[in-house]
């Protein structure tokens, strides 16, 4: 019995589903630093989720934005990707960008005087971009006001044949261009999203004490996609462009988030220090055809605290980031194979719902009001096992359909 | 590559420490 307590979740189904209104949760306070509120994109706790441009899609639909996603980050990764942004920007705006559904939203202020911009914040990419005025081809249905740079005394365009243009390349994966000597930015999420418009320099308000002049990001001018009402992306990744590198003198590359553990709460994202003691850290590596990922090296898995057998060559082989916008988490083939066969040994008694997209391992818990799931470890270089909360083992489409929340790479090598 | 995703990342409070080159988790760090 108390094996089993230790090494197993046990759950009143009504905490898995989310509540209508919003419940948030104090911001936890870390002295001297800034913190700013998450929520997540599709949930109460967001002004997004207001009216038809923040309508909520199905998680069948944000399971297939997710795989969008994740081939384009695989595709980026192998070389293969040879979209250009000229075809990207003659593509109509569909179904299945790949920028994702499952996202978390920030609120930072731009401009002078500031205009607040709730912003989809991502550790998976670099350049942050908003819509603008006059949005001179085309902008998608958001919430805040469009940031308008001809109201702002602080904004400033970036000049063509400057290193700062130059570094486009590299945060964006694209090659710059130029209007009337005026540095133009390209970037897509793979297939339909994508912005397009001037690199400009303007004041970025995180908090009243943490202002920023000079802080370079996107004017879209040409934006589309499903970006959900948001006003367009953070980009928290590892190039010289993100937000992270540049604050990284007041902030040393040092930031910190909570993710809500459902769509009715809300969660922080903080620069500059980290609440908690005691929190485990693994080496990040770079991948070589991606530097701007955050990379990491998972080592195991373990189910209802028993370790899987599964080679070290079947991570290193494949290698690994952490993104936050990504919604799934991908193994590669062999792990999730393991994974699937030790949690569904431990699931017996319960009956088997449908598969939910790429979600195949799923359970009716219909007549259930508690439900007791094996604990899942993943294990990283350094030797550190990291729990997965609860919340972050299921996903819940409906009470009769609760699924495994993790999922396969097709190819051992992605 | 694996992609550790948003789901598994709720209610763990995710540091990442660029300067130093690691990154870490902290199971309940959100509470």
């Amino acid at each position: 019995g108390r094996k089993l307590a230790d090494h197993s979740h046990t759950l009143q189904l009504s905490s898995l589903l989310p509540s209508d209104s919003c419940k948030p949760y104090a911001i936890k306070a870390v002295e001297n630093k800034v913190s700013l509120k998450v929520v997540h994109r599709h949930g109460p706790c967001s002004q997004l989720n207001q009216g038809k441009a923040g309508k909520a899609p199905s998680h069948t639909k944000i399971l297939l934005q997710d795989e969008s996603r994740v081939k384009s980050i695989h595709s980026k990764l192998s070389g293969t990707n040879d979209v250009k942004l000229t075809d990207a920007a003659t593509l109509p705006a569909h179904d299945g960008s790949s920028i994702g559904s499952g996202n978390y939203i920030v609120t930072v202020g731009l401009g002078t005087p500031k205009k607040d911009l709730s912003l989809i914040f991502d550790t998976g990419s670099d350049l942050t971009w908003t819509q603008c005025q006059p949005c001179a081809r085309s902008c998608y249905k958001q919430k805040d006001p469009i940031f308008d740079p001809s109201q702002s005394t602080s904004y400033t365009n970036i000049s063509c044949g400057s290193s700062l243009c130059d570094s486009l390349a590299s945060a964006t994966g694209n090659t710059l261009n130029c209007a009337s000597s005026t540095c133009v930015y390209g970037i897509q999420y793979g297939d339909s999203s994508f912005s397009v418009g001037f690199f400009g320099k303007e004041r970025l308000t995180l908090t009243p004490t943490d202002v920023f002049e000079n802080f370079y990001f996107g004017c879209g001018q040409n934006n589309q996609g499903l970006f959900g009402g948001s006003a367009g992306l953070l980009g928290l990744g590892r190039d010289p462009l993100s937000l992270v590198s540049q604050t990284s003198q007041k902030y040393n590359k040092l930031f910190s988030y909570c993710l809500p553990s459902s769509s009715s709460s809300t969660g922080f994202l903080t620069f500059g220090g980290y609440s908690s003691k005691s929190v485990k850290f693994t080496p990040l590596s770079t991948i070589s055809a991606g530097p701007s990922f955050y990379g990491l090296d998972f080592t195991g898995i373990s189910v209802g605290g028993s370790k899987l057998s599964i080679s070290q060559s079947v991570f290193s082989t494949a290698g690994a980031i952490i993104d936050s916008g990504t919604v799934i988490t991908r193994l590669p083939p062999a792990a999730y194979s393991a994974l699937r066969s030790a949690f569904r040994q431990l699931m017996t008694k319960y009956p088997t719902a449908p598969a939910l997209s790429i979600l195949d391992t799923c359970y009716d818990f219909t007549n259930y009001k508690t439900v007791t799931i094996p604990k899942i470890g993943l294990f990283f270089n350094g030797g550190i096992e990291v729990d997965i909360d609860a919340t972050g083992i299921l996903y819940v489409n409906k009470i009769s359909q609760v699924c495994l929340a993790f999922a396969g790479n097709s190819d051992a090598s992605d | 590559v694996a992609i550790l995703g948003n789901v598994q990342q709720r209610s763990l409070e995710v540091v990442y420490d660029g300067a130093a080159g690691k990154v870490g988790f902290a199971a309940g760090g959100c509470s």
